[in-house]
Formats: C-alpha cells, structure tokens, sequence
C-alpha cells in the first residue's frame, strides 16, 4: 500500500535493526485518516468472501480493525491481555509467547462473540514473531468459526510470522512488507 | 444521543446497581457503525473550538476516539497504562486510583505528542469516578495544552466524576448519562 509505505518512510523511526518505531501514526498516536485508507484495503482484499466478523487484539488492533469494520459493515471483537471489570463471561483462551520478555501471557475473547457460523478476519497492526497472531487463529479455530485469513498492517517479512502463518496454509495480506531495518533504512520487499 | 440510549436499553446488561456491561458492542465487541456516529456526535459537540488533537486511553476509549478524529480531521492519542516496545522517549505521566481494585496505576504518553500549542479534547468510554479522565486532564495539563473539554459516551451521573470534572470548570458532554442502575433497569438522567 503505497501511501503507507511513504508515512513508514517519512514519519517511521529504526529503533534497530529489528525495530521500526511508528509511535506517531500507529502505536501511540494514530492518523484517523491513515487509518481509514487501511481499513478500506482491508476490506477490498477480503471483499466477497462472506467475512462476518473482525477479530483483533488490544490496543494498536483496534483502530484498524475498527476502519476495515466500517467499511465491511460487520461488528469488530477485541482480544483481552488482561481481565476487565466485566470480561466475566465463558472465555476462549490462548496463549500467546513474547520472545523478548521471554514471558508467556493469556488473551481472551467471550464465547459469546465469535460462533461457528462465523467467517473470521484476523486483523493486527504488526506480523514480527506471529506468536499474537498464531493465538488470535487458535481461539477462532476454538470457536469453530472460519478463519477467511489475516490482515497485517505491517509485516517484518524478515522475522517468522509471516512463514509461519503461510505454512499453516493462512491467507495474510500484509499492506507493508519489510524485508530489512539493516543499516537505518526501511527496505521494502518489493523494492528488492 | 437517542442511538445510544436505545443501544444501551436493548444490548445493555445490567451487572449491578453500580455497572452497566456494554460488551456486545463498546468494550469487546465493537459496533464500527455505532462508533462512527458516536465520533460524528462529539465532532458537533466541539465544533468551532479549535481542537487541534484528542486524547484518549487505552483500549474501549480508542474507537470512539478515532472516530472523532476522523470527522474533525486531527490526530488521536491514547495513554498506555503499561510499557510498550516504543514508548521509550520522554513521558508525561499520571496516577490513576482504582477504587474497586485498591491499587494505583501510572498512565503515560509521549511528550512528543501533547505540546503547548494544542487544544485538547479528551474522549473516553465511561465516566464514573473519574480517575482516568482526571488523570488525562493532569497529562494535558503537564504539557501545557488547553483542556478544551472532555467527550464521554456513558456517564454514570450516580457517581462522583461527572461532578468532580464540573467542579473544576472542565465542559463535559455525556452522549447517555445514567442516573440510575438500581431494581434492574438503566435509567436516564433526561427521563426523570
Ligand atoms: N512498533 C513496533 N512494534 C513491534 C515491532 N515488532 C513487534 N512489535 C510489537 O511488539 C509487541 C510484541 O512484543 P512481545 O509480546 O514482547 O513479543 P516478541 O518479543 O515475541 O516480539 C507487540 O505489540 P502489541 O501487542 O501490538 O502491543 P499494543 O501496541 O497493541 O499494545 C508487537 O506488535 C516493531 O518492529 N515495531
Ligand atoms: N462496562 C463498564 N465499565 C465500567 C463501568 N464503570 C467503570 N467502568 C470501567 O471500569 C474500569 C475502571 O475500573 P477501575 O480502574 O478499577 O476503577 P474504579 O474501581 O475506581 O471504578 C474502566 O475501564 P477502562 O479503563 O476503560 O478499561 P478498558 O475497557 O479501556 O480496557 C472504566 O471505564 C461500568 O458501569 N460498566
């Protein structure tokens, strides 16, 4: 998606040569506009697929997922890290496994939010490890509703989710697709 | 706003005289339609005010807020109550009690992102106690910006926030204000 790739090279920060820091349009604050397109191409690629529902994860899932929702005109549902004051009902539950923190946390979606009558599309605002991204497929597939595939705003194509997922045979459509942070500069896979 | 109270009254759960479970459509579930014109409703409300960006917090404040942004065309920040990869620069940072848990928690935002120039709105789900709102007023505060006034989608009028807010001089506007929770039914302030 092109004007993405120019707002992860204009207002993008290396952080090093793992990290892209997007803290100005994304993670921290966030562009309603941007994130309308985003939404938009979303819901172009995944277009005439019966798609019934949005499933994403807190926090920088949501705005995202809830444009691409708009635009589906379908309900959104976001996955818990945490307990919340009434996130008491019957739980699916994954566990997802953070690399860094060398820690492994539970998320959570109602029962009551995702059936098996349902067309999943996963949405998630970065593919680096794919561990969030692998717990978001397995509570749906609890579920016994259809994951359709995931959306990715930004792919780190040089670390495993994206292979990951691929090899479990899951359609991800990536809007950005970086093949490199090395040496301060974002290196997109299409420029290669 | 007569959407919402017809949401509330027909998906709302009542957990307790004291909280209102609005999960099937604004703090699990998203309605991407109804957030659209909960946004469309605030932007009308702080038209012609200069707001130059909206802040909110972490996670059910983050739809409604982007949806302002959208209509008024500027950028939305959300607090993170914990660490993130990239929240590293320079913090403006508050505490927020938490009656129910007895605890206090920090919550922060980049200085890069609230200056002196700006004119704030704050937007956040629920209004009872007010600790988030005040603590987000405190962030704003810090960095010099003008509280031009703080959006809410569910005022709990029962509660002390609303009051607190008010008595500091800071324009609230409540989209549904509850007066009551009690023998099982939501009761609006507008309708006694
Ligand atoms: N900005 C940025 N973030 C990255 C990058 N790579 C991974 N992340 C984010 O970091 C978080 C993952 O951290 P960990 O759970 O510790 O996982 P990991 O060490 O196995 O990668 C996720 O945030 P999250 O769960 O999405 O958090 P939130 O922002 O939704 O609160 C993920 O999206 C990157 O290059 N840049
Ligand atoms: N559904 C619902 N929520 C209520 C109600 N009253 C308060 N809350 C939410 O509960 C959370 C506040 O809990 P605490 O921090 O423990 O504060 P408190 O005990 O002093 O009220 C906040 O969630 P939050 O920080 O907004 O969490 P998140 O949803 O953004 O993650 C607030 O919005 C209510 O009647 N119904």
């Amino acid at each position: 998606m092109r004007l993405l790739e120019e707002k992860i090279k204009t207002d993008g920060t290396i952080i090093s040569d793992q990290v892209l820091k997007v803290d100005s349009f994304l993670n921290h604050q966030i562009d309603p506009v941007l994130m309308k397109e985003i939404g938009k191409e979303f819901a172009l690629r995944f277009a005439n697929e019966g798609v019934t529902k949005i499933v994403t994860i807190e926090s920088s899932g949501i705005a995202p997922a809830v444009m691409a929702g708009l635009y589906m005109d379908i309900p959104v549902v976001f996955a818990r890290k945490r307990k919340s004051l009434t996130l008491i009902d019957d739980l699916l539950t994954a566990s997802v496994h953070s690399f860094t923190k060398n820690e492994t946390n539970e998320i959570s979606i109602s029962k009551k939010y995702i059936t098996e009558e349902d067309r999943i599309l996963i949405i998630d605002d970065f593919l680096a490890n794919g561990q969030a991204a692998l717990g978001l497929v397995d509570i749906v597939q609890q579920s016994g509703a259809a994951v359709i595939g995931i959306g990715i705003v930004i792919e780190k194509s040089f670390q495993q989710g994206a292979e990951i997922l691929a090899s479990q045979g899951i359609r991800v459509e990536s809007l950005a697709r970086i093949a490199s942070l090395a040496e301060g500069k974002v290196e997109f896979l299409n420029e290669k």
